[in-house]
């Protein structure tokens, strides 16, 4: 679950991955 | 009046800062839901800081120059001024008119959420004192990009690179705070006030994470 996330790996997978959709 | 150049760059930023952004119905469902338990309350308020980073990333991504920098750059940058940037856009949305008439609900949920009022208040004050400013969409949009092209984040280490690119963004600013402000030479300078204010926030908010937590 996203509340388990640090915000590093929040950012790392965002800066890699696309979330527009 | 700004260079065909710099008309490129606004236009850039401001279809980012369009396309990304909190989606409205994310917003309303934390206004409108019913009471929560504290436990759903602080699961919701995650996930919604969560999605708020991703955007943050998606708009960052698009400003020009950004791509270019060393990965673990882009990566402190983010890192150092995702609070600042989320806060910044917590006031947009709290001012943006559409959500006028749900600004009462939102601050009183917020204030029942179980966050320390002592960290409460100075974020409404901040959102009302933004709020006074009457900031266009493109200073909103320009003031999250300074934000986050800040040259003196830790960790970071072509800091040059940065300030040129933060330096573009800020010739740009305070042309739209001309244009829209005229009557008002000390705009651009109250805009980079609140940026002060904004780090107060970073600073606080791990001390307001833990005492959300323990409460």
């Amino acid at each position: 679950p996203a509340s388990n996330l640090g915000l590093e790996d929040i950012i790392r997978k965002a800066l890699m991955g696309n979330f527009d959709d | 009046e700004l260079t065909q150049e710099q008309m490129g760059l606004l236009q850039y930023v401001m279809d980012s800062h369009l396309k990304h952004r909190l989606p409205q119905s994310l917003a309303t469902r934390l206004i409108l839901q019913d009471d929560m338990g504290s436990d759903d309350n602080f699961v919701f308020l995650t996930e919604m800081a969560t999605r708020h980073v991703q955007i943050l990333v998606e708009f960052t991504k698009k400003l020009p120059g950004f791509q270019t920098l060393d990965h673990e750059d882009q990566i402190a940058l983010l890192k150092g001024s995702a609070v600042e940037a989320m806060f910044l856009r917590s006031a947009e949305l709290f001012n943006r008119k559409l959500l006028e008439r749900h600004t009462d609900i939102l601050e009183e949920r917020i204030r029942k959420s179980g966050i320390s009022h002592d960290y409460i208040n100075p974020m409404f004050n901040f959102y009302k004192s933004v709020g006074e400013l009457k900031m266009v969409e493109e200073e909103y949009a320009l003031l999250t990009a300074v934000v986050i092209l800040t040259p003196d984040r830790q960790y970071l280490k072509d800091k040059e690179s940065v300030e040129k690119l933060q330096e573009t963004f800020l010739h740009i600013l305070e042309k739209i705070c001309k244009r829209h402000h005229p009557d008002n030479p000390q705009h651009f300078a109250r805009l980079l006030g609140r940026l002060t204010e904004l780090r107060t926030f970073s600073h606080h908010h791990a001390d307001m994470l833990m005492s959300w937590r323990m409460n």
